[in-house]
């Protein structure tokens, strides 16, 4: 563990605390996107399967329960307590898109051809695009609540801050983990757009909006 | 296989 993959888990952590928080006091998941969602869900699982077989540490043990329960917690709050305000209608983006290359990216790139690290792959890649749906939908309205801004930046300094954890390791332990530096940083640059209007709007106080 | 992965990270 190192300062910048800590403070990567402590972002990832405080996003969903702010996801679940928006939904809570809102009492609403208007803006939020139910595939993203859903594709986190399939993520977790796919990549945290080894919890059944491999034993970490409790910090890494603890945290993959809570992102498994976390997100099938939101999937439910989405789907069932919170129905009505979720508008099928502009979450749109076609998943298969995003789920059919990753699988097929997943049995070409992997360490090792298995079930479980073909799945992992898959997780790997496929948490790089899962937000798409949510750019998808956010780029559609042209706007955001503010609280649903800081979730989303929260998200994406999370894999961000994972890059120069991985330069670190490289140099400390002489680790390398290439399907995990390509898509993280491909899961970053999806965000830099977002990251403009979010660091000189709504950090200066304005409301998230896109130009027209 | 050529990487050792540790599937460490979260």
């Amino acid at each position: 563990m190192n300062f910048f993959r800590l403070l990567g888990d402590l972002s990832h952590l405080a996003s969903i605390l702010i996801l679940l928080h928006k939904i809570k006091t809102t009492r609403s998941c208007r803006g939020l996107s139910f595939k993203t969602q859903a594709l986190y869900v399939a993520v977790f699982i796919t990549r945290y399967l080894d919890l059944t077989y491999r034993w970490v540490s409790l910090y890494n043990f603890v945290m993959k329960l809570f992102f498994i329960g976390s997100s099938c917690a939101t999937l439910y709050l989405m789907r069932y307590k919170y129905c009505p305000t979720h508008d099928p209608s502009i979450d749109t983006f076609k998943i298969e898109y995003l789920v059919g290359p990753c699988a097929i990216l997943a049995l070409i790139f992997n360490y090792k051809f298995s079930v479980s690290e073909v799945l992992w792959s898959f997780s790997i890649f496929l948490e790089s695009v899962a937000i798409l749906p949510q750019l998808f939908m956010l780029q559609r309205t042209g706007e955001a609540e503010t609280i649903t801004t800081h979730y989303l930046a929260a998200l994406g300094i999370y894999r961000a801050f994972y890059i120069p954890n991985w330069i670190y390791r490289y140099f400390t332990e002489g680790v390398v983990d290439p399907i995990a530096i390509v898509a993280g940083i491909a899961q970053t640059g999806l965000y830099l757009d977002f990251f403009y209007v979010y660091f000189t709007k709504v950090m200066q106080g304005e409301k998230f909006e896109l130009p027209a | 296989s050529r990487f050792q992965v540790k599937h460490d990270e979260l």
